[in-house]
């Protein structure tokens, strides 16, 4: 899959993954 | 409620005791982030809800290059939104409890 870890200067990890497609659309 | 077209929700159950907790963001307009992100969408991280300040975490993300400067406030309120109601759900349990 196309998940990545970016951490942050100030030490926080954010997890970056794709959006699930019935995520995209929904109201 | 206004619409950003940003969306936080929780990203594990909650047990109502973690002060800690797992959030996953996520934007409907990909345009919105910025560079290589503009492929993926959603982004996953903790937040304290007791220590830690929305907007701090928004500008954490703009300055590791998901958003745009100009984003950060709509980012923020989302979070900001998100964790509102998670302390009201929290709160309300509780008082169901008792």
């Amino acid at each position: 899959s196309a998940t990545a870890q970016v951490v942050h200067s100030a030490g926080r990890r954010f997890i970056v993954s794709p959006v699930p497609e019935d995520r995209l659309k929904e109201q | 409620a206004e619409d950003t077209g940003v969306r936080v929700e929780l990203a594990e159950d909650d047990d109502g005791k973690k002060t800690s907790i797992a959030l996953k963001l996520w934007v409907e307009d990909h345009k919105k982030l910025k560079g290589k992100y503009k492929e993926s969408g959603a982004i996953e991280f903790t937040f304290d809800l007791e220590k830690e300040v929305p907007e701090v975490v928004a500008q954490e993300m703009v300055e590791s290059g998901f958003f745009h400067e100009s984003d950060a406030k709509t980012v923020g309120k989302s979070i900001k939104d998100r964790v509102a109601l998670i302390k009201w759900r929290r709160g309300r349990m509780a008082s169901v409890a008792v």
